[in-house]
């Protein structure tokens, strides 16, 4: 991706843990019976839950923190998850 | 749209709210208003209505809080997270929480608490994120008119499939009307049930059951008809508790579960209010019959096997009460369901009886089939 190259290590850095923190806190259900999940090793849950986060706000579907995702991550908004149980 | 999983929602249609902690970015004045309007986008929308408590716990807590708030949901400082709010239920259910760290306002200078409000009382009515940009409830902020608001479509479609459309009442009812098509009405002529209510209002007796309500002259029995509840007082709906009259004040009030509203004549003066205005304890939820005595101009609310005295006069509950209705009441048996006085008597409807009390003579002087009021 272009901008995902664009950025300095430092810049992405600091988006990778932005969206990790955004992702843990509106893409991740809590509650409930915990369950341990088993994937494959391409299946990264930090990609699958970026997918799930793009195709939400009908963004292009990359699993990468390219400049769209990162925009709508840095919005202000509600703290209600979107994936919620 | 998206609801919740498992789809909760609220089971009654009056819901309370208080507003327990404020912000220091707005006038409380500015926020009771924001969270006021915020409440009405939906109820256009859905026949709920939203009545305001000042203590006790209320169906929606509302209050601005800071950092780690003790919900598991901590906020974060200025901007990231604004508020939250928990869908419908018990304890947590339907409480909204605003962000303190950030600057409210009602204008666009800092985040529009209106905005945020609505939409987080879309979550505390059951409705999670919307994937639709356009709707109130999609996750990410965006400043709305408090005052050019209409509810998007997307979000009448989540609501309604949660409660229903709200039924559009053409104008103010001057008269009640005659519905085309009798709803079912119940058999009082053959039933051991009596009223739920009974009043005067105006010249005339009005007489409450289920969804249905009887007008008659009081001197007059004939011409009685029913006629539904929702064609006068759509407000109310059905299952009228209690009702009076202060001919004197030209008003009346209808009871109905804690709450309870104010009319001039068939029209209603504002949203409905708390019983608890009256002086009520907290543990009396509804009251089965009021009556209004002209002469020490004192309203008698009975709940239970009870009596309390309220003073229309000093707008006071009177000290010393509840009494037994029983002991005070002699000859008056069994469950007071409605009650109303006219000349001098006090009526008193308990199932299929109807005791004329003498408020002189302090004893019952006869007994009426409670039916026979509606020309049975």
């Amino acid at each position: 991706d272009p901008n995902l190259l664009a950025a300095t290590p430092r810049t992405f850095r600091s988006n990778y843990h932005l969206a990790q923190a955004y992702l843990d806190k509106y893409y991740t259900k809590k509650g409930g019976p915990q369950a341990g999940e088993m994937v494959a090793r391409e299946s990264n849950p930090m990609i699958r839950r970026i997918k799930e986060l793009q195709i939400f706000f009908g963004l292009k579907v990359t699993g990468k923190l390219d400049q769209n995702t990162m925009n709508v991550i840095k919005k202000p908004r509600c703290g209600v998850p979107d994936v919620a149980n | 749209y998206r609801l919740f999983p498992g789809e909760p929602k609220w089971k009654k249609n009056i819901l309370t709210y208080r507003i327990s902690k404020y912000t220091p970015s707005m006038s409380p004045t500015e926020v009771d208003k924001a969270i006021q309007m915020a409440l009405h986008a939906w109820s256009t929308a859905v026949p709920l209505n939203f009545v305001r408590i000042n203590s006790g716990e209320a169906d929606i807590m509302i209050s601005f809080e800071t950092g780690d708030h003790g919900d598991s949901y901590p906020f974060d400082g200025p901007r990231g997270t604004l508020a939250h709010a928990f869908a419908p239920g018990e304890g947590l259910g339907g409480d909204t929480h605003f962000d303190n760290a950030e600057k409210w306002t009602m204008g666009t200078n800092g985040f529009n608490l209106f905005t945020v409000a609505a939409h987080e009382f879309g979550h505390a009515l059951g409705l999670g994120h919307s994937t639709d940009p356009s709707a109130l409830m999609y996750p990410t902020y965006k400043y709305q008119n408090p005052y050019r608001f209409h509810l998007p479509k997307d979000d009448v479609k989540g609501i309604q499939a949660l409660y229903g459309p709200r039924k559009i009442f053409p104008g103010k009812p001057t008269m009640p009307h005659i519905p085309p098509h009798k709803p079912s009405i119940p058999d009082l002529c053959d039933s051991s049930s009596s009223f739920d209510a009974v009043t005067m209002l105006g010249k005339e007796l009005l007489f409450f059951k289920d969804r249905i309500f009887w007008r008659r002259q009081v001197h007059l029995p004939t011409g009685i008809r029913p006629s539904t509840i929702t064609s006068s007082f759509p407000q109310l709906m059905s299952n009228v508790d209690a009702a009076y009259e202060v001919a004197e004040r030209g008003i009346a009030f209808f009871f109905k579960g804690p709450h309870y509203w104010v009319t001039r004549g068939f029209h209603m003066q504002g949203p409905p209010r708390t019983i608890y205005d009256f002086g009520f304890p907290r543990h009396v939820q509804r009251i089965d019959a009021a009556v209004y005595l002209k002469e020490p101009q004192k309203t008698l609310f009975f709940v239970g096997e009870e009596y309390y005295s309220y003073d229309e006069r000093k707008k006071k509950m009177e000290k010393d009460y509840p009494k037994n209705t029983e002991e005070e009441f002699s000859g008056v048996s069994g469950h007071i369901d409605a009650a109303v006085e006219l000349n001098g008597y006090i009526y008193f409807f308990s199932g299929r009886k109807t005791f004329k009390y003498d408020t002189e003579k302090e004893d019952v002087v006869s007994v009426v089939k409670s039916s026979s009021w509606i020309g049975c």
